[in-house]
């Protein structure tokens, strides 16, 4: 199923995502 | 009446060839057992990217406009499990108002998991459902689980 | 005493012994002061004593009902000043404001309230 969605990726377990320093910004100067 | 840890340790091999992606009559597409499954068995981990919770309404937001459907499991106050882009076959497990799984947030080693669990024996074949137990909103998402006591809305 | 508050902040966030100094990992969180000011000039000093690559501050002045699982400058409660880039911040929107800044230098925040 996975193969229908090509951005999708596939887990076996949790992953932890590591925020970008500019994730929470709408806009940057 | 194993150990919680020993039973997880085990799920991730157990749950790819006890559980299987296909269409579903519910919604979309729904996760089926591939074989039987005892009450109280631990069926599948619901696994994906752990974010904190700050960063969920921007998330959803950003799913909306790009019209890719969202896929979020609030673990505590802090964390959410997000399997919209990351996850696992979990994430298409249907609401049902007459579930025969149930989720719990399990502790294992220090670190917090969604665990599904069955409700009571599921035969191979049947489809896999639990309750979102979404909050009541304003804005209603009806129900399709064709459950003979089905509430109609998720929320 | 003016000290880094303990039950004020995010709790993932390393407070010194002294509760002078503030270590924080992962994605941007918040952590305030003992006291508040509310009328008059105030002003108060931060001195960078560690800022490893790949690691940035965002410090300024926060109300009460900032986020504290979000950076300094992410909602209307509060304005920072970022180290790279030396950006300014409120609500999400980033303003250029001066040079970056970094380890080993003293930056200082003054606040003009009214005084009634």
């Amino acid at each position: 199923w996975s193969a229908f969605a090509p951005d999708f990726k596939e887990l076996d377990e949790n992953v932890e995502y590591e925020e970008r320093e500019s994730e929470f910004d709408l806009s940057d100067e | 009446s194993l150990p919680m840890a020993m039973r997880f340790r085990h799920l991730r091999e157990t749950s790819k060839t006890s559980v299987g992606v296909f269409r579903s009559d519910i919604h979309g597409r729904g996760l089926f057992c591939l074989r039987d499954i005892e009450a109280g068995e631990m069926v599948i981990e619901y696994a994906g990217e752990v974010i904190r919770n700050t960063l969920t309404d921007n998330r959803e937001k950003y799913y909306q406009s790009k019209g890719i459907g969202c896929y979020m499991f609030k673990v505590d106050d802090n964390f959410t499990v997000d399997a919209t882009l990351k996850g696992n076959a979990a994430r298409f497990i249907n609401h049902s108002c007459e579930p025969n799984c149930y989720s719990r947030i399990v502790d294992i080693l220090g670190k917090k998991h969604i665990i599904i669990f069955a409700f009571r024996r599921i035969p191979q074949g049947e489809e896999l459902t639990y309750d979102y137990k979404f909050p009541i909103e304003d804005e209603k998402i009806h129900c399709h689980c064709l459950a003979r006591r089905c509430r109609k809305y998720l929320n | 005493q003016v000290l880094l508050a303990l039950h004020d902040r995010a709790p993932q966030l390393k407070v010194s012994e002294d509760r002078l100094s503030v270590t924080g990992e992962k994605g941007y969180c918040m952590i305030r002061a003992t006291h508040c000011v509310s009328k008059g000039q105030w002003y108060y000093e931060v001195t960078i004593d560690e800022m490893p690559e790949g690691s940035a501050t965002r410090l300024g002045w926060a109300q009460e009902y900032g986020n504290l699982q979000a950076p300094l400058g992410y909602d209307k409660f509060g304005y920072s000043w970022r180290s790279r880039k030396g950006t300014k911040f409120h609500e999400c929107h980033g303003k250029h404001f001066s040079t970056g800044y970094g380890e080993g230098d003293v930056l200082g925040f003054l606040i003009i309230l009214p005084e009634v």
